[in-house]
């Protein structure tokens, strides 16, 4: 019953811990020698890759960019079947880094790669 | 104390579209032709990466350089003896072929330097094209001042664009000595030029984009 939900919202949004926070994203500094490319990539020495942490709220609010799927899902994890995993939260926007390596060849190579740092964060 | 498996008995590991993007730059895999870059080259692309990129790599957007990715090129084989007497004559090419399909250019420019002070005097350098079958042509002068010294020509319309049979490019470099003759001190040999090429990669991601996995059913 929709205004159950409505006359309930104030405990679901104080349950989840107030206004929508952002603490999902956690800072992750990494060197290209850790993952043992630096043979090959010259600069940066390391990136802040961070990620998305954390378990996504029982109400997927507008703000948190969720699609209409996530909504769904986590209604039927509550009410038909437990089984289907509660929505994750994921990165929602990414930005890109630029890389400077060397090819097999030889040449070196000023890269600019997409979707290197997570910017924001979703649910999905 | 067991043997070690041999190798064709371990599983196949399905790797990872990245690992496998990375793997086929990596140095040590075969294939790897040329040593790691040094000196001149190397020191050029990394003042380019520093005006392009902060610390941690992220691309200063004041300063973006027009394109997402610049290969510099070097010269892969050079004749013989360069120098007679004052001068100094190198015919340099560069082998473009295997260029990623993704990759379409923008434009293609050669960096040299111009003119190299010396202990006795200074070099004064040009460069020529060698078109097959035709007397070498002089390339036009720098189409910018020179920056810290080196200069670059855009040589992109002599690559034939969008003709991808152009599998490498032939330059003459040629200098002479100005100023008193030095003593008997070995002549300084002038740094190669390199290509730059400006490239834009319409797959930008790191791995390159399977096409959309056919998932069974679990």
């Amino acid at each position: 019953d929709t205004g159950m939900l409505a006359h309930d919202l104030p405990n679901y949004l104080r349950e989840q811990g107030g206004e929508k926070s952002d603490c999902s994203l956690h800072s992750f500094p990494v060197s290209f020698a850790q993952l043992g490319w630096n043979p090959w990539i010259i600069a940066p020495h390391r990136y802040n890759l961070r990620y998305c942490k954390g378990t996504c709220p029982h109400l997927l609010r507008y703000d948190y960019h969720a699609p209409n799927h996530a909504v769904v899902q986590s209604f039927v994890h509550q009410l038909v079947d437990a089984n289907v995993p509660w929505p994750s939260r994921v990165p929602y926007r990414y930005s890109p880094i630029s890389v400077l390596m060397i090819e097999r060849s030889g040449a070196i190579l000023y890269k600019e790669y997409e979707n290197m740092i997570a910017e924001s964060c979703t649910c999905r | 104390n067991q043997s070690p498996l041999p190798l064709g008995s371990l599983p196949a590991v399905p790797t990872l579209p990245l690992l496998q993007a990375l793997r086929m730059r990596a140095p040590g895999s075969p294939g790897w032709q040329v040593g790691p870059a040094s000196g001149q080259p190397l020191r050029y692309m990394l003042n380019l990466y520093r005006r392009a990129a902060d610390r941690e790599g992220r691309p200063r957007r004041s300063r973006s350089l027009g394109t997402n990715t610049i290969r510099l090129v070097q010269a892969s084989s050079h004749g013989g003896q360069p120098w007679a007497g004052r001068w100094y004559l190198q015919v340099l090419t560069y082998h473009l072929e295997g260029q990623p399909e993704a990759e379409h250019l923008l434009r293609a420019t050669v960096v040299y330097l111009p003119s190299l002070s010396l202990a006795h005097g200074h070099l004064l350098c040009a460069l020529e094209l060698v078109v097959a079958g035709e007397a070498p042509r002089v390339l036009l002068s720098p189409t910018a001042r020179p920056r810290h010294g080196w200069a670059e020509v855009d040589i992109t319309p002599y690559l034939a664009l969008g003709n991808s049979s152009v599998g490498s490019l032939a330059l003459r470099h040629v200098c002479v000595r100005a100023g008193r003759a030095g003593g008997h001190d070995a002549p300084v040999a002038p740094g190669h030029p390199f290509l730059l090429l400006y490239l834009n990669d319409t797959q930008a991601g790191l791995a390159p984009p399977a096409a959309e996995p056919h998932r069974h059913q679990c």
